[in-house]
């Protein structure tokens, strides 16, 4: 789209994703690792041969599972431990468990090196939980994974964390096998878990970047959909999140860019300035889910003009988290409502498509050499404004079914 | 709640300035 022009136009042929991987770079003097659509031509996984990369409908599917943990984890209000008396029973200890929200596959995936030497891993980074973790040796139930499992026999720096230790009293729940080894569990929302030692190794984020001592669970049982991740960032607000422990080389904070498809790059950075042309809007805490990022969306425009929509609809849904792991956003049923209205009277001139899973606002851009679409601007708290990219407005499965990126949080009665 | 997903970040600069308690947005970010 032009500058403030209140359309997108693109040509319907550059609508799917290339078939070859582009780069981009982030600012030089930050510690920044590359990012990279977890089914994507720059997968690492793609690149060995990604057989399980799921169609749209599936990842829409997980999606709306992932949406679904959250807000079980939500009203939970804090998230309640949960034991599983099964396996605490099997492995003789009283496992800790922390019920993590689903992980969908709408994920990105960086690499890291963990160890002295180091050596790469592969893994989901997630804004959503706070525990990093990798698949460990010796392993009694591990997936397949992109790359050698981690071996601690093979770490110079490598230690465990002992049962007294601040780090395992901190967790959210903790125990302690006989051998005073913390444990750690950790059950997600799709029933995927992990469970292993917290242990203690040398992080590199880059060859000039590295975190000794950091703090992350190694995983000896690990089942679920984790495709062939090697592990999971945890880039919540806890303490044993990598922001946090990272705080005091890089200050408490990361910036990120996801690419605009899952032929491209982006960035996942510590310790940088903000972007010059940043504008920020308050981050808020709410104390029962004290891992999440919230802030507060007041308002939507669509091709430059307001949607009405009262901005009580927003505060009364419970505020909005931002989420690196969530692909499709969601809003209040009223405030959806609003915005598929008005983004459909913009659209007239185009052939109605089928829903696609949760998205049901769908359009055939078949037989049309270009096409334009409105422009979709979010507006947050304070004054700040984010005017999405067409990638943000739109979800295409093919050039003829083509989505509004947005859907419903549901029925809040429901 | 309402969600902000993946999605709609795409191409932004997306900051958490957890120093000052602030989320940005850099649109064009990863160029």
């Amino acid at each position: 789209a032009r500058s403030n022009d209140p359309n997108h136009v693109f040509s319907v042929s550059s609508l799917l994703p290339g078939a070859a991987c582009t780069a981009s770079k982030a600012s030089s003097n930050s510690s920044a690792l590359s990012v990279v659509h977890r089914h994507g031509p720059c997968s690492p996984m793609h690149a060995s041969g990604d057989a399980g990369a799921p169609s749209h409908a599936e990842i829409l599917e997980r999606d709306q599972a992932r949406v679904n943990s959250i807000h079980r984890k939500v009203s939970a209000a804090g998230g309640a431990s949960v034991i599983d008396p099964a396996r605490a029973s099997k492995q003789g200890v009283s496992l800790p468990a922390q019920r993590g929200i689903s992980l969908g596959t709408g994920n990105y995936i960086v690499s890291v090196g963990l160890g002295t030497p180091a050596k790469q891993y592969a893994v989901v980074f997630d804004t959503g939980s706070d525990l990093s973790w990798v698949q460990c040796k010796p392993c009694g139930d591990c997936y397949e994974q992109q790359d050698p499992l981690f071996d601690p026999v093979q770490s110079l720096t490598y230690a465990t964390v002992a049962c007294g230790a601040q780090e395992c009293q901190e967790l959210d729940a903790q125990s302690c096998s006989s051998d005073n080894k913390c444990r750690y569990e950790v059950v997600y929302g799709d029933q995927s878990q992990t469970d292993g030692n917290l242990v203690r190794d040398t992080l590199t984020l880059s060859p000039s970047d590295k975190l000794p001592g950091f703090v992350f669970g190694c995983g000896d049982s690990n089942t679920g959909l984790f495709g062939h991740a090697d592990g999971l960032l945890g880039l919540g607000r806890e303490k044993v999140s990598l922001p946090s422990q990272g705080a005091p080389s890089y200050g408490p904070g990361f910036t990120y860019c996801l690419p605009s498809s899952s032929s491209g790059t982006g960035y996942l950075s510590f310790g940088g300035a903000a972007p010059a042309n940043a504008q920020f809007t308050a981050m808020v805490t709410n104390r029962d889910t004290p891992s999440f990022y919230y802030l507060n969306l007041v308002g939507i425009k669509v091709g430059g003009r307001a949607v009405k929509i009262p901005t009580t609809v927003f505060a009364a849904a419970g505020g909005t988290v931002i989420d690196s792991g969530t692909v499709i956003t969601r809003l209040p049923p009223r405030a959806y409502s609003a915005l598929r209205s008005a983004f459909a009277r913009y659209m007239g001139q185009y052939k109605r498509a089928p829903k696609l899973s949760i998205l049901d606002t769908c359009y055939d851009f078949t037989g049309h050499k270009t096409a334009q679409i409105p422009t979709v601007e979010l507006a947050f708290a304070g004054g700040t404004t984010m005017n999405l990219e067409f990638s943000g407005v739109l979800y295409v499965a093919n050039v003829s079914q083509a989505c509004l990126a947005f859907a419903s949080t549901g029925d809040d009665t429901s | 709640i309402g969600i902000l997903g993946n999605t709609q970040q795409k191409t932004f600069a997306v900051a958490y300035d957890v120093a000052n308690q602030r989320i940005g947005f850099g649109a064009k970010g990863c160029s």
